[in-house]
């Protein structure tokens, strides 16, 4: 494994997007997985459409039978992977732009630009993590979120942050090795999380968080996808 | 005997963060951020919640000293508010692919 590694460097991820106020986080996590997984299999960026899942997924998880894919309520990412097997892909965000809201399901198959074949759900090490990183592209990940409403900048390493209540879907574009710890006078690896909060919050809209200790449950929720040419 | 007159309702033209730092931090958030609270009321009820975050973000900054925790965009929301409107995984812990049925994908060789 490289020491450090960012898929933005590599043109696999689209600009920070915002999500208002919606509880669409899942939605960007998956496109983000997906942009990244199309890029890697045609060499091409495309910016897919977070408001198709909002609008149309309703998809549920197998075991749990009341967590399901409902727009601004909330959703899951394997949730959505299942939906668009199942509905044929993915159109661009310029065909089904983003609103913000929950509307009428307008998706188009004739429209679809990117059609998923297929998902894997990856194990909690953060070096297995980092391995499938490196290999599939930028991965789907939920954490807890309780950091992050006041989070400005740098390495977030919170001595205590609950790993088991997962709320927030964001997606990991990379890692770094030396972010510097002032509580443990050294430097600490990270993680580079793309978020959908626009790119005033945090770094540009992308959040660090320390790497190795399963921080904030970063390694409970993670997924990679595979897609297809439409 | 004198009777004791006890203040039952909030008296909003004294409010206790009028004229504090936290007021003139929350004047500084509305500007940078283009809020706009359409009562008098409102404002008060949001003045107080960002003085709350205040308090928030120290603790979260002593919590996380190798972070920056402060004021953001979202200082003006409870943290109630917050979850409900930016957060939406939904099943929490029950949602680890461990208990799902999902395809768990092979250890890879990261030894080296």
């Amino acid at each position: 494994l490289p020491e450090s590694f960012d898929w933005r460097e590599k043109g696999a991820v689209s600009d920070v997007k915002m999500q208002g106020t919606c509880g669409s986080c899942w939605a960007f996590s998956t496109t983000g997985a997906i942009e990244g997984a199309n890029f890697i299999a045609t060499g091409k960026l495309l910016n897919l459409s977070e408001q198709q899942l909002v609008d149309c997924d309703h998809a549920c998880d197998a075991t749990e039978k009341k967590a399901c894919d409902d727009g601004c309520s909330g959703g899951l990412m394997t949730n959505a992977y299942k939906y668009l097997i199942e509905a044929g892909g993915i159109e661009e965000e310029d065909a089904y732009p983003y609103t913000g809201k929950r509307g009428e399901c307008k998706f188009k198959s004739e429209k679809v630009a990117v059609k998923v074949s297929n998902f894997i759900t990856i194990p909690i090490e953060e070096n297995q993590i980092a391995a499938y990183l490196v290999n599939h592209g930028p991965l789907a990940v939920g954490l807890n979120a309780v950091f992050m409403q006041t989070y400005i900048g740098g390495v977030s390493c919170p001595l205590i942050c609950g790993k088991k209540w997962i709320n927030h879907g964001v997606l990991l574009v990379g890692y770094g090795s030396r972010g510097y710890s002032i509580l443990r006078f050294k430097n600490k690896p990270y993680w580079i999380i793309k978020n959908s909060w626009g790119k005033r919050w945090g770094e540009k809209g992308y959040y660090r968080l320390c790497r190795g200790h399963g921080m904030c449950g970063i390694n409970t929720m993670v997924s990679a996808v595979m897609t297809k040419a439409s | 005997e004198q009777e004791v007159i006890l203040q039952v309702t909030g008296n909003h033209h004294h409010h206790h963060l009028l004229g504090t730092a936290a007021e003139h931090q929350f004047n500084s958030f509305i500007q940078e951020y283009g809020k706009d609270y359409p009562t008098r009321a409102e404002y008060l009820h949001r003045l107080g919640i960002f003085a709350k975050n205040l308090l928030r973000a120290a603790e979260h900054q002593a919590m996380d000293p190798t972070a920056v925790h402060g004021v953001t965009q979202f200082s003006d929301l409870s943290q109630e508010e917050f979850e409900g409107m930016y957060m939406g995984v939904k099943g929490g812990a029950a949602a680890a692919p461990s208990e799902n049925e999902e395809v768990v994908a092979a250890e890879m060789e990261v030894g080296d």
